[in-house]
């Protein structure tokens, strides 16, 4: 059986194609100007061609962000399917973040959105995200709608698993709505776990 | 049925980047 799953003539689909987008901080132009898709994939052994084949997250400059995102949802928070949505945010400040490995992090992210590890969950997890910033990265998990609270905390639960955090590092699930109306850098936490 | 994969499938058809 093992043999059989490693025949490199045949592809295993994924459940959902991907589209990956990268993000780079340039001032003089628009916001989503800076925003352009890569490429999308449909298969494991494609994911994996296009993670070889491009800049590990960890070595982008600061400013930058890897998306990742359902073929059809466009990572931004006007998109129909994440205008009611929000985040699950995993933020690494140069003092709590120090010894964590952005790739590491960023590749389990990756592979629990493409392998349906949030379960029955998943159908309602629209892309994960990495910003690289000089004062810390962060790691998110995008989420079609905020209001089923039951299915939030399920997701963020899982996501703090599959990150392997120690139970005292806090994760944050903010609804985009809150996010676009925030006073100072932070918006307001609906839940914190 | 859903195709779900754990970490451990999708890690072995990670190419040997060494």
């Amino acid at each position: 059986v093992e043999k059989l799953e490693l025949d490199p003539l045949i592809k295993h689909p994924l459940q959902n194609r991907w589209c990956l987008w990268f993000f780079k901080n340039d001032k003089s132009k628009d916001w989503a100007d800076n925003l352009r898709q890569i490429t999308s994939f449909d298969t494991v052994e494609d994911f994996w061609a296009v993670y070889n084949h491009i800049q590990s997250a960890g070595k982008l400059a600061s400013g930058c962000d890897y998306n990742l995102f359902k073929d059809d949802i466009k990572p931004m928070w006007e998109d129909e399917r994440n205008k009611t949505g929000g985040r699950w945010l995993a933020s690494f400040d140069k003092r709590g973040g120090k010894g964590i490995d952005v790739d590491k992090l960023w590749l389990e992210t990756v592979l629990c959105l493409i392998g349906e590890g949030f379960d029955e969950e998943s159908d309602v997890v629209n892309g994960c995200v990495v910003n690289v910033r000089g004062k810390g990265n962060k790691l998110s998990v995008w989420i079609g709608d905020y209001k089923r609270d039951e299915v939030v905390l399920k997701i963020g639960r899982r996501f703090k698993e599959r990150l392997g955090l120690p139970p005292r590092f806090q994760i944050a699930f903010e609804a985009h709505q809150d996010t676009i109306v925030k006073r100072g850098s932070s918006a307001k936490s609906r839940f914190t776990i | 049925g859903k195709k779900q994969y754990d970490r451990t499938f999708l890690l072995q058809f990670q190419p040997d980047c060494t």
